[in-house]
């Protein structure tokens, strides 16, 4: 564990607190994605099947029910309790086209072929790509609240912060993933415009709309 | 030297 790791993780505690906390309060899951949500489900259920194999730390285990629990309550919220403030004709990604290719990369890349290590790969593919349908419908609507923007740099911080994370690794441990780090990689760079515009326009006190 | 099938991140 180094820092940059800790405030990774802290980041990734922190966003899924905002998240529920604007749905809660706003009583609505109005510009959150769904199929966004869902696919953190399945990430977090797939890479996390290992709770029942092997056993890292207390911190590790606690964090993983954390992750499978919030997300799937997030879910229970946008479908149950507050499904009428979910308007699924503005979430069009289409997910086959994310999950597809993910099932592919996990079975050419991955660190042994048994079925942990294939859903662990394949949930590193789809983490990385998790955020599209969320981002596809910011583009769409052009426009979102600051809460919502919020819960989207703390996600987006979370990744970046694991990118030192990794060097780090490298120079004190001789550790090195290259799955993680490139899936890494590109899923911070899938950030790249929201933190501009975050940066540029939301902590400058303006509401974050994307230009016409 | 670690091995990357042992993972210990989240």
């Amino acid at each position: 564990m180094n820092i940059f790791r800790f405030f990774g993780d802290l980041s990734h505690l922190a966003s899924i607190f905002i998240l529920i906390h604007k749905i809660t309060t706003t009583r609505s899951c109005r510009g959150i994605s769904f199929k966004t949500q869902a696919l953190y489900v399945t990430v977090f259920v797939t890479r996390y099947l290992d709770l029942f194999t092997s056993y890292v730390s207390l911190y590790n285990t606690v964090m993983k029910i954390f992750f499978i629990a919030s997300s799937c309550y997030i879910l229970y919220l946008m479908r149950v309790r507050y499904r009428p403030t979910n308007d699924p004709s503005i979430d069009t990604f289409r997910l086959e086209y994310l999950v597809g290719p993910c099932v592919v990369l996990a079975l050419i890349f991955n660190y042994g072929y048994n079925p942990t290590e294939l859903l662990w790969s394949f949930s590193i593919f789809l983490e990385s790509v998790a955020i599209l349908p969320q981002l596809f419908m910011l583009q769409r609507t052009g426009e979102a609240e600051t809460i919502t923007t919020h819960y989207l740099a703390a996600l987006g911080a979370y990744r970046a912060l694991y990118i030192p994370n990794w060097i780090y690794r490298y120079f004190s441990e001789g550790y090195v993933d290259p799955i993680s780090v490139t899936a890494g990689l590109v899923q911070t760079g899938l950030y790249l415009d929201f933190f501009y515009v975050y940066f540029t326009k939301v902590l400058q006190g303006q509401k974050f709309e994307l230009p016409a | 030297e670690s091995d990357p099938s042992v993972h210990d991140e989240l």
